[in-house]
């Protein structure tokens, strides 16, 4: 078959086979065509003598030429189990993904794998995710503002002012320290980060979290130093989680999202003990 | 208190925007590191005995796995039979969420803080996962099982070996059908 299912009680993904991609989301009665991408943007590298000549850098998000979309064919396996279900993904040498659905949980996990990013060719590299659907988003989309009330984001434009979009990429770029969302009348979609990251939309229906950069020059900002952790002798390797949630569009914030976030963020401590007594409740 | 107020001033430091955007230099992130270490060690101490006045697990160990990001657990890496795992809810609501202790590759069982079993699966780690560099390799596999945990309380769960008689199922096999059951029978 050309698609592979993989479902549970609240949520069921559809694969295309004959790339290996993501294709449809199906959860809260809202189906939706939605495709995962990665990208690689080349870091711009220059003398940092005029703003024109500003490396990408740990202050600077300066993306030299188009994004590269990883299209080579996405290995997959399955993990089918009864409370939870895996797609391993292997994109590349250097990114790797599990997606995953747990039983009764209403959200699809994306455990991303990203490094050591390669520099051989003396070029640093910025490695994003991005989620592409449907949705008449109209230039609109929503970043939360550390974790409290989300503001609302109009592409290529800023609230109070007139903005120069001659980085048309990085001009819309925002902190996502929780949450990223898009919605039309009819659908919403959402991606809760574990961790603060950079994020936009470039396009309408489209959501871009950035998620691991190994940049070769600094950008004269004052750290004074290139993000590229040469101790290590290579690149480091980065591991996080997406979680995606598609609903019927709503005017109210929405409290499944709420929740779902202070999860993510304040997740059980686990402690662990040898024992042959079994514990009981005090 | 001195513990704590380590932990306090770590967190605190870690609200600077270098910290949070990663601006800092390569030498300060260590620095950061360091800083956090060392007072998440710390704090390790107060939760242990808080843990051991709380439970009836006077000589428990109450280890954190920092590594758990990363499938890895030195404590259970050999062997996880006979493990406590003492789940604590840090969110001031009932919460329902997966747990995944790194495991060598053996048959389990799962039960709850009374004994009742909790179906569990065993989910091999990516090989991509696997393959990585300076990672402990001996944990190939996570045991994943559901827990429901009050509010900022805590609950147990105590991972056995399979009797010799069951050991023939298979090892993604689910061992009882039950759910835990706890969050409703007592509210």
């Amino acid at each position: 078959s050309n698609e592979l299912i993989v479902e549970n009680s609240l949520i069921k993904l559809v694969f295309d086979t004959t790339t290996g991609g993501l294709k449809t989301i199906e959860m809260n009665g809202v189906t939706e065509n939605i495709e995962q991408s990665f990208g690689i943007y080349k870091g711009f590298q220059g003398n940092n003598g005029e703003a024109k000549n500003r490396s990408s850098g740990a202050y600077i998000f300066r993306p030299d030429g188009n994004i590269e979309i990883l299209s080579n064919k996405v290995e997959l396996s399955v993990y089918d189990g009864t409370k939870v279900k895996e797609v391993h993904q292997h994109f590349n040498e250097f990114v790797s993904q599990v997606v995953r659905l747990y039983d009764g949980i209403n959200r699809v996990e994306f455990e991303w794998l990203v490094g050591p990013i390669p520099t051989e060719d003396e070029v640093g590299r910025e490695i994003v995710t991005r989620f592409t659907t449907n949705i008449a988003s109209n230039g609109k989309f929503y970043t939360d503002s550390n974790g409290r009330e989300m503001l609302e984001r109009d592409r290529n434009k800023r609230e109070n002012f007139d903005a120069d979009m001659t980085e048309s990429v990085s001009g819309n770029y925002y902190p996502v320290t929780a949450q990223i969302s898009l919605q039309d009348d009819k659908k919403r979609i959402t991606l809760l980060n574990d961790r603060a990251q950079g994020g936009a939309s470039l396009r309408d229906g489209e959501l871009e979290l950035m998620l691991h950069r190994r940049l070769l020059s600094d950008d004269a900002f004052g750290v004074g130093e290139a993000l590229n952790e040469v101790q290590y002798g290579t690149g480091l390797i980065a591991r996080g989680k997406i979680s995606l949630i598609l609903d019927a569009a709503s005017e109210n914030p929405n409290h499944a999202e709420r929740s779902t976030q202070l999860e993510l963020h304040l997740p059980f401590w686990k402690f662990f003990s040898k024992s042959n007594n079994v514990a009981s409740v005090k | 208190s001195e513990n704590l107020e380590n932990l306090s001033q770590a967190m605190g430091i870690m609200q600077h925007h270098d910290a949070v955007t990663g601006t800092e230099k390569q030498a300060v992130a260590q620095d950061y590191d360091r800083l956090l270490y060392e007072a998440i060690s710390g704090a390790e101490n107060n939760a242990r005995d808080a843990l051991r006045i709380l439970t009836n697990l006077t000589s428990g160990e109450f280890d954190s796995c920092l590594e758990l990001n990363i499938s890895a657990c030195a404590f259970t890496q050999k062997s996880a039979n006979n493990v406590v795992v003492t789940v604590v809810n840090p969110l001031g609501h009932t919460s329902t969420q997966y747990v995944r202790v790194p495991v060598p590759k053996e048959n389990y069982i799962v039960t709850d803080e009374k004994a009742r079993k909790v179906p569990s699966e065993l989910v091999a780690v990516p090989w991509q996962v696997l393959s990585l560099e300076h990672r402990p390799n001996d944990t190939q596999h996570e045991l994943v099982f559901q827990a429901t945990v009050e509010k900022i309380s805590n609950f147990y769960i105590r991972i056995l070996p399979v009797p010799k008689s069951q050991s023939h199922l298979s090892y993604n096999s689910v061992y009882a059908h039950n759910s835990i059951g706890r969050a409703n029978d007592e509210e």
